[in-house]
């Protein structure tokens, strides 16, 4: 903004460019700065730098609204969904490195039944980590699989269990039937386990990544979401309409293809790079 | 859709008598809201809008009993010009095996609609030899050994501790004694902008001369789908785009910046996971599917 000396309407559409051209969504970009020209009058911004502060700070205050501190002692099942290509599997072995470099002990669930290789992918991922993997074969029922992950990991008293599921369109309706089965699968035998489910999202989608949390949301609850392929030059603005309307926080950060591309999702940076 | 928010727009400017010039281009914001919702980029909508601006502000739509009709027509019409003209073929080498190469982003859909493509070249009676040349994501080499079985079509390997250079090369000869006249190159996903990699590509390039690069885009690609598709077009010069996921509802507005930026024909559609679900590329289909 140092080409600004005043604050004019100029400044406001640089701002909105930034934003649209971040993927936040032209609705939710006019939105946002119609807020921001509200709070410049009635706080008598005159400094463009101050102005750009006050923008961020707001879409801050968006993303991080409402975080609670997770307590992460009780065992755990995570359900892994979205849609093709997002990054599930991959994620999945991240989260698997991490939670076991912690020192606890992780369990894997082979629930993409359907895709070629898919059982082959995670079980890479089982042995690069060194954690176990419940597997049937290829076109086996994914609940089935699920039924004997929960199963296993109960028994074996494990710490973190991740059912991975197969991509599908969130405007599948018999695949997100099959994914609520799933997940009422995991929740009836879960026992004392706590189930999560959480939504892997490409950074690189636009404004269909709404659509895509709204109708996962409607068929298994969403509890965070973990955004993928930071490492490239999309941005995921598309995020701070998801939290608006859905309140769905953003959880974690894929920013490659390693075990360790993995990060925790903070609001200040990915503000940050956004308006870089 | 953008029809009716058109047709808002003009009845609002009903009473006025005779429409003006800047009160057609006032209307025009909503083909700017509609193309930006429908992740077209930014850059690309500015350009898009002034071109239409130009055609709007004449006489076929000032004088128009029905002028928000006549601003859609002049939009189609334009959108698809755009993206058309587009030849939804392969062009096959006088001299086989036609080496067909795939690009394009992590996960966009690269090694499926190489299962795919093999299935209909096949069925046009070719026969295709399918080259699995990623050879770092896990079991990827497996994932195109499943597809060619299930296509009935040879697939070329040699393990994951080989150059996709080499693996490429030794593939054609494969092929040549073989009889394979379509030899299709499965590649890893990569970031546009990791230099190492695209170097990689660029390598392959150089080593076989492939006769189609087709980039796979995924269809719900927002505003970057020009940093790749220009990105990949620069480092390799791409014949053919390929956009994926079609059967999902994303209004495919990167079909838009694509062909804005390269001017490469967009030649097929992935519209489902299984390998009959590639299709011609319709352009006319795809401006109605981004106005919305
Ligand atoms: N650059 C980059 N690539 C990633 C990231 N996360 C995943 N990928 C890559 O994206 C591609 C797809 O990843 P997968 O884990 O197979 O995605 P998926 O969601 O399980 O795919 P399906 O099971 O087919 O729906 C792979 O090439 C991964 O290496 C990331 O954060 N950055
Ligand atoms: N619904 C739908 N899914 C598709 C389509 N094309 C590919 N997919 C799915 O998208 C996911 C990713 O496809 P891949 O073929 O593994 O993608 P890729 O580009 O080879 O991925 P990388 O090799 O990791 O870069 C898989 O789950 C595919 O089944 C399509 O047209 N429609
Ligand atoms: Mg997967
Ligand atoms: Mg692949």
């Amino acid at each position: 903004f140092s080409k600004f000396t005043s604050i004019d309407e100029e400044l406001f559409e640089e701002l909105e460019e930034i934003l649209i051209q971040a993927d936040v969504g032209v609705h939710t970009t006019m939105n946002l700065v119609d807020d921001l020209r509200e709070k410049a009058k009635e706080e008598n911004i005159k400094e463009p730098k101050d102005l750009n502060e006050l923008f961020k700070n707001q879409l801050i205050e968006i993303l991080s609204q409402g975080e609670e501190k997770e307590d992460s002692e009780q065992p755990t099942i995570l359900m892994v969904v979205g849609v093709n290509g997002a990054g599930k599997t991959t994620t999945i072995g991240k989260i698997a490195q991490r939670t076991k470099e912690a020192g606890m002990k992780v369990l894997l669930g082979a629930g993409d039944t359907f895709r070629a290789a898919a059982i082959d992918q995670l079980k890479v991922w089982g042995s690069r980590v060194g954690v176990d993997i419940i597997a049937h074969q290829e076109g086996a029922d994914s609940a089935a699989v699920a039924y004997d992950a929960v199963q296993a990991a109960k028994s074996r008293g494990v710490d973190l269990l991740i059912v991975d599921t197969a991509g599908r369109l969130h405007t599948q309706s018999n695949l997100m039937q099959e994914l609520e089965k799933v997940k009422r699968v995991i929740t009836r035998e879960a026992g004392e386990m706590r189930v999560e489910v959480l939504l892997v999202l490409d950074a690189t989608t636009g404004q269909n990544a709404v659509n895509q949390a709204k109708l996962f949301n409607d068929a298994v609850a969403i509890d965070g979401i973990a955004l993928t392929k930071l490492d490239g030059t999309a941005k995921g603005g598309v995020v701070i309409a998801i939290k608006e309307e859905l309140g769905i926080p953003i959880k974690l950060i894929g920013v490659g293809e390693s075990a360790e591309d993995l990060q925790d999702f903070e609001a200040e940076s990915f503000i940050e790079a956004l308006f870089n | 859709g953008l029809a009716d928010k058109l047709q808002g727009a003009f009845d609002k400017l009903k009473g006025k008598g005779k429409l003006s010039e800047k009160d057609v281009k006032g209307a025009l914001r909503e083909v700017k809201l509609a193309l930006l919702e429908a992740d077209v980029n930014f850059k690309v909508v500015k350009k898009f809008v002034k071109k239409i601006e130009e055609r709007a502000v004449g006489h076929e739509v000032l004088t128009s009993l029905t002028p928000a009709q006549q601003v859609i027509k002049i939009v189609n019409e334009e959108l698809t010009e755009l993206m058309g003209g587009t030849q939804s073929k392969i062009t096959f080498a006088s001299n086989p095996p036609t080496i067909i190469m795939m690009a394009g982003l992590q996960g966009a859909g690269k090694t499926t609609t190489v299962g795919k493509l093999a299935k209909l070249l096949k069925s046009q009676g070719k026969n295709p030899l399918l080259v699995a040349a990623d050879i770092y994501r896990p079991a990827a080499i497996k994932q195109l050994q499943v597809l060619g079985e299930k296509v009935e079509q040879p697939v070329f390997t040699m393990g994951d501790k080989q150059d996709p250079v080499d693996i490429a090369k030794a593939a054609i000869s494969h092929a040549e004694s073989n009889g394979n006249d379509v030899v299709i190159i499965d590649t890893a996903g990569r970031l546009h902008i990791d230099e190492a990699l695209m170097d990689e590509l660029k390598n392959v390039k150089k080593a076989v001369k492939p006769h189609e690069i087709l980039l796979v885009v995924d269809s719900m690609t927002g505003q970057d789908a020009v940093n790749v598709a220009e990105n990949f077009d620069q480092a390799l010069g791409v014949d053919g785009v390929v956009l994926t996921k079609l059967d999902g509802d994303a209004r495919g507005g990167a079909a838009l910046s694509i062909s804005s930026v390269t001017g490469k024909p967009i030649k097929f559609g992935g519209f489902g996971e299984k390998l009959e679900d590639l299709r011609e590329f319709h352009p006319d289909r795809m401006a109605s599917r981004i106005l919305g």
